[in-house]
């Protein structure tokens, strides 16, 4: 629910400075968190140039915010130690924006029962809810998955819960802290009359018979239908896995209506790119042949090129057979253009072909790597109790392998390892300043419907172990050996990571199992660049100047109006300041007193002239009686 | 099996508890007022 009044909204771009006291990973993580912010609303993030208002976002104690803009110019929110999570970060910028949290919302006892007596002493005003002349839930039904609700041991002085559900199956999800919800995102959308957002394109499921308005190549040899389930496979789409009856589509490419080598083209409808560089991502599945293969084209559509170029960006090849595949596509396009999926056949008898789902193009980067986990619930089981990713190598040359440690009930841990690879001698050592970023995909067929976790940490060169190791060194000189599933020896170094990524019921929601297969996400990026100061610009004739010699009295805010400086004053329910600053004040008993007193004030001075008046015209009536007898010529008088 | 070593020393602790830690006392556990809204 947010703040109501309109002085405390902010532009819908939004002036930052990430302050030195920041640790590096912290930097990184408040970088993704914009991203977010970009894919699913309308609010964007400019470093700071000089604007009136600002956010400056420092290490401070603890994570905490204002809640709206205060319009005091640098506005400070706090990213302290163990706030460097990505959620945490959505949340505290949730407030900057004028939202405070989802349980204070006037009709909360409808939805939560709080248990004032589980409640650490001293603590429970920060249960209190707020009538809706202070808050305003923007007509959106109460959210237990909102990322502003406190979680269920919020401020518990035991081990029991302090916020009880009304509904006992949200116990468990109120608190997550993964990503902004359906409901966060509407609310946010509606606060700043959001219609767009700055990076997403589209996304399609072909649930409509529109297809998203794909269209179909008349250059080719065959079109892509659109089916729910084909004989050779697969049986159901991606998006509902067959859950709906009557529903879950998908585009297929049907081999066997073809000759060998012929094509079938499905193109999106023209899109329109903001930022010149995007990211398609889709599942695949394969039913024909090894041979078979997906080409990825896009046809721009510019002055220079008229004849609308079609340009093969990427061959998917050896498709598995039998199984939804997730795929990435780094696109780098800059004119209005169409994406084209071009199925084609390739050799062998087999029937069955390529079929297309849950389509979703964003003007955001790509992740690195994606490992696949297939049977994933029979992991949970193992006797080991962890599992390591495939081998990857970073951009920069790092070698690299993610652990996931299923064993220590309820949680689910996760932890990056280097280990030694081919660039081990070319490369800096202990490495430097690696963010990596990991992410458990909610499969959810729209991109802005998801809410993966993402969790983020970041190699620190100068980190050490008790014995004095550089954490960060060589996995040839501080590692451990291991042996690849093919005999290959190498060297892991240690693991540095989450032991609670996330717990086993939240990894059984949404769709982070889907068809038992689970996705995790990984970006290793060199963030050096980051350890420098954000360069800080002069600002402009703003709150900071204009209020400096402009001094509001009795805890009055200055604000900016049409250009002047002027006092917001403070006021209560039965009593207020005024004046230019605020200087005076006022209460209700007050005006009473005043009232009274001018009313009895004009009645003294009423009776004070009426008895005037009656005294003077007393006085001339006797004036003029006693002259109109002295004048009087009396007749029939007595001589 | 080399050592691994928690971020968070293995408590995933949300906003109010790093706060509640740190001994501040912030409104409604992570939210800070100006001085009008103290009162």
């Amino acid at each position: 629910n947010s703040i109501v009044g309109e002085s405390y909204r902010w532009p819908h771009t939004i002036p930052y400075v990430l302050d030195d006291s920041l640790e590096m990973n912290a930097r990184g993580v408040i970088l993704n968190a914009f991203e977010r912010y970009r894919l699913k609303t309308c609010i964007d993030f400019k470093p700071w140039s000089g604007e009136p208002n600002y956010i400056s976002v420092f290490k401070g104690s603890g994570c905490w915010s204002s809640v709206g803009n205060r319009r005091v110019g640098k506005q400070e929110l706090s990213i302290g130690k163990g706030c460097d999570r990505i959620a945490t970060v959505q949340h505290e910028f949730l407030h900057a924006l004028g939202f405070w949290h989802e349980q204070s919302r006037s009709d909360r006892d409808d939805y939560v029962s709080i248990i004032w007596d589980r409640i650490i002493s001293g603590k429970k005003n920060n249960f209190e809810s707020y009538d809706d002349r202070q808050t305003d839930s923007l007509n959106v039904p109460y959210d237990y998955s909102s990322v502003m609700h406190y979680s269920k041991t919020a401020f518990q002085n035991g081990s029991e819960p302090t916020i009880v559900t009304r509904i006992p199956d949200f116990m468990d999800v109120i608190g997550q802290r993964m990503d902004f919800s359906d409901s966060d995102i509407l609310k946010l959308n509606q606060l700043y009359n959001c219609s767009s957002s700055l990076s997403f394109m589209e996304s399609c499921d072909f649930e409509l018979e529109n297809v998203c308005g794909m269209i179909q190549s008349s250059e080719d040899s065959a079109d892509w239908q659109r089916v729910s389930q084909v004989p050779e496979g697969p049986e159901s789409d991606h998006s509902n896995m067959g859950r709906c009856k009557g529903s879950g589509f998908f585009m297929h490419f049907n081999r066997s209506s073809v000759n060998e080598g012929a094509t079938a083209m499905l193109g999106s409808r023209i899109l329109y790119p903001k930022r010149g560089f995007q990211c398609l991502q889709f599942f695949l599945y394969n039913s024909g042949s090894e041979y078979d293969q997906l080409n990825i084209y896009v046809r721009e559509y510019s002055a220079a090129s008229v004849n609308r170029t079609l340009t093969l960006v990427e061959e998917i090849k050896d498709v598995p057979i039998g199984s939804w595949q997730l795929y990435h596509v780094t696109l780098k396009v800059t004119n209005k253009f169409r994406v084209v999926f071009g199925g084609v056949r390739g050799a062998g008898a087999s029937r069955g072909g390529l079929s297309i789902d849950d389509i979703n193009l964003s003007e955001t980067q790509c992740p690195h790597h994606v490992w696949h986990i297939r049977n994933f619930t029979q992991l949970i089981g193992s006797p080991s109790g962890s599992v390591y990713s495939p081998s990857f190598y970073s951009s920069k040359g790092y070698a690299f392998q993610i652990r996931l440690n299923l064993s220590s009930l309820p949680n689910v841990g996760m932890y990056f390892h280097l280990i030694s690879g081919a660039n081990d001698d070319q490369l800096e050592w202990p490495c430097p300043w690696q963010q990596v970023t990991m992410t458990i995909l909610d499969q959810n067929p729209d991109i802005r419907q998801r809410m993966s976790n993402k969790r983020s940490i970041t190699t620190d060169p100068f980190m050490t172990t008790g014995n004095g190791d550089y954490f960060w060194d060589r996995p040839s000189k501080v590692g451990v050996q291991d042996f690849f599933p093919n005999g290959t020896q190498f060297q892991r170094g240690r693991g540095y990571g989450y032991s609670v990524f996330m717990t086993h019921e939240r990894l059984k929601s949404r769709d982070f199992m889907k068809g038992d297969d689970v996705y995790i996400l990984l970006t290793v990026e060199d963030i050096s660049h980051l350890n420098t100061t954000q360069n800080e610009p002069t600002p402009t004739l703003g709150v900071n100047d204009l209020c400096t010699n402009f001094k509001c009295e009795n805890d009055g805010i200055c604000i900016l109006h049409n250009g002047k400086a002027e006092c917001r004053c403070p006021s209560g329910e039965d009593w207020w300041y005024m004046g230019e600053r605020c200087e005076k004040r006022g209460s209700t008993r007050d005006t009473i007193v005043i009232a009274v007193s001018s009313t009895v004030a004009v009645f003294a001075v009423m009776l004070v002239i009426t008895l005037v008046s009656v005294y003077c015209t007393r006085k001339k009536y006797h004036q003029e009686t006693s002259s109109k007898t002295a004048n009087m010529t009396l007749e029939n008088q007595h001589a | 099996t080399p050592e691994i070593f928690d971020v968070d020393g293995g408590i995933d602790q949300d906003i109010f508890d790093i706060n509640e830690d740190l001994g501040l006392d912030l409104f409604e556990g992570d939210i800070r007022l100006d001085g009008v809204q103290e009162r």
